[in-house]
């Protein structure tokens, strides 16, 4: 799976996400990528692409649980991506995955509950990543 | 001018170091870097989050090391299906395709239910359709055939798995499969 968020100079966000979904998945799975909150979602406060087992993304909504930790619980992005990827529903199902997001104010989050995600950031606030392994 | 900021994944998943050249290693890096900094240029020149997300993942979907479109991963009955799906945030619009066969860029598919029909989501012939309604390019299986995924898939096949594009033995997701 692949994906990519981003903010602009409008502070307005955008998701997208693409996948090929598994090897040797039946004919006929969908797994989280088109499922709006499952593996991709966006809203006026982030953009959030999601990667990884879509059958845990899809029972837990985890995209939009981002969001909603940081409009109803007041997170900030960060909290609330590791909150959504590392806790809650997606640790209670022991989900495998991981997620980008961003916000509004050009904060960043790459993270992942897996030995590794490959990922990339670039913002105007300094942010420039390039990592794949979970201690980078 | 408010912050602009963009941020990209390539999958999550088992990665352990040794299963990884550090050709492979390297190469994977370079793209990440290219990737994103073609998404950073044109949220710096003035463009749409929206242009810039879509114009990423189209590029990792061109690039076989990716499992999206060119690099999609083979099903049980040795095709490639593809899912994809994009939504702007200010708006809430969203669009998305599912199981569809032979697009080249379903990514782009997706942004155009979304700016071209009343629907959110399209799945396999009805999507296929549309494709070809709007002159959406398709590709031959040919084009989605890489050596490294169709041995994914006779490892997959052996152990009766299913399994995420990077996971190595002993991870497997899942048990039968039909």
């Amino acid at each position: 799976t692949v994906g990519a968020v981003a903010v602009d100079q409008f502070g307005h966000t955008a998701a997208a996400t693409s996948t090929g979904g598994m090897t040797n998945k039946r004919i006929g799975r969908v797994g989280d990528t088109p499922v709006p909150g499952a593996g991709n979602y966006a809203n006026k406060f982030c953009a959030v692409s999601g990667t990884g087992v879509g059958e845990h993304f899809l029972r837990t909504l985890a995209c939009y649980e981002v969001a909603c930790r940081m409009e109803f619980g007041e997170m900030s992005l960060e909290e609330a991506g590791r909150g959504s990827i590392c806790g809650g529903r997606f640790k209670e199902i022991d989900g495998s995955g991981g997620l980008v997001a961003v916000d509004t104010l050009g904060n960043v989050c790459l993270c992942f509950n897996t030995e590794g995600m490959y990922r990339a950031a670039r913002s105007s606030k300094g942010v420039d990543v390039v990592a794949i392994y979970d201690d980078e | 001018q408010g912050s602009v900021a963009i941020a990209i994944h390539g999958g999550a998943g088992t990665i352990p170091r040794n299963s990884m050249t550090s050709e492979m290693d390297a190469e994977l890096r370079s793209v990440l870097k290219e990737t994103v900094e073609s998404g950073y240029n044109i949220l710096t020149q003035g463009g749409t989050a929206l242009d810039a997300v879509e114009k990423v993942v189209l590029q990792m979907e061109d690039n076989p090391l990716f499992n999206a479109g060119k690099g999609s991963v083979f099903t049980s009955a040795g095709t490639h299906e593809m899912d994809a799906a994009v939504m702007e945030g200010h708006t809430l619009r969203c669009g998305g395709v599912t199981c569809v066969r032979g697009v080249r860029n379903p990514i782009s598919l997706a942004r155009a239910v979304m700016e071209k029909t009343r629907h959110v989501l399209l799945c396999g012939e009805g999507a296929e359709e549309f494709a070809r309604e709007i002159g959406a390019p398709f590709e031959p299986p040919e084009y989605f055939f890489t050596k490294r995924r169709f041995d994914q898939l006779q490892r997959a096949i052996e152990k009766n798995v299913t399994r995420l594009d990077h996971s190595v033995d002993g991870k497997e997701v899942e048990g039968k499969t039909g």
